[in-house]
């Protein structure tokens, strides 16, 4: 899934 | 970055200072909810793990997710240790398990990837849209709060509720949205609606933080 590692907020 | 998000981050830096400054200039916890903070330091620590797991995503990011992490410790250290003659554990009687048990549920069936970390960051998300309850439980109990407390839950309200914006304005811009964060963003925000007709017709205008009978 692309969204993994991409949490960029807090 | 964009300006919500910005100001959202802000109004959070901000809700944290006010509650230091409530406690270190009352020398007091008093109207505070100790189970509510625990409960941010368990969703802090469960969503930043990835600042041990190497992923990079600013310096900005790093620095405020270490401050989250450090400060919602210290402030559980000056509840229990410091000021702990002034906490009335009688008045904070919320039970957590009713918040973290379904978060964990939630995180277990909703999520971006079936992975330890992916899991406890939706597991966070989903425990920090409810976190707020044992406080907003020790303000219903005793229908009234010293105003600096008011401020202190007006901050983080704004903070959640400047995201919402920001998700709006990303999925414009970007084209991307991120459905976990945005419903539990969206009853997080809705939480504090009663507080914050309370807070607005009153609070900002003088007047002590008193819910009608």
């Amino acid at each position: 899934d692309e969204k993994e590692g991409k949490h960029d907020e807090l | 970055m964009n300006i919500f998000r910005l100001f959202g981050d802000l109004a959070h830096l901000a809700s944290i200072f006010i509650l230091l400054q409530k406690i270190q200039v009352s020398r007091s916890c008093r109207g505070l909810s100790f189970k509510t903070q625990v409960l941010y330091v368990v969703v802090f620590v469960s969503r930043y793990l990835d600042l041990f797991l190497g992923t990079w995503v600013s310096f900005y990011n790093t620095v405020m997710k270490l401050f989250f992490i450090g400060s919602s410790c210290y402030i559980l250290y000056l509840m229990r240790v410091q000021f702990r003659s002034t906490y009335d554990p009688t008045l904070d009687t919320f039970r957590v398990e009713y918040l973290v048990g379904p978060s964990l549920v939630l995180g277990l069936l909703f999520n971006y990837s079936f992975t330890f970390t992916e899991i406890l960051w939706s597991f966070s998300i989903f425990l920090e849209s409810v976190a707020i309850f044992p406080q907003l439980f020790i303000l219903q109990r005793t229908g009234e709060a010293e105003t600096i407390t008011t401020h202190y839950i007006a901050a983080l309200g704004i903070y959640r509720a400047l995201y919402i914006p920001n998700w709006i304005y990303r999925y414009w811009t970007e084209g991307s949205a991120d459905p976990i964060a945005i419903v539990a963003g969206l009853v997080q925000t809705g939480l504090y609606a009663d507080f914050f007709y309370v807070y607005f017709t009153k609070v900002l205008q003088g007047k002590r933080f008193e819910l009608p009978a």
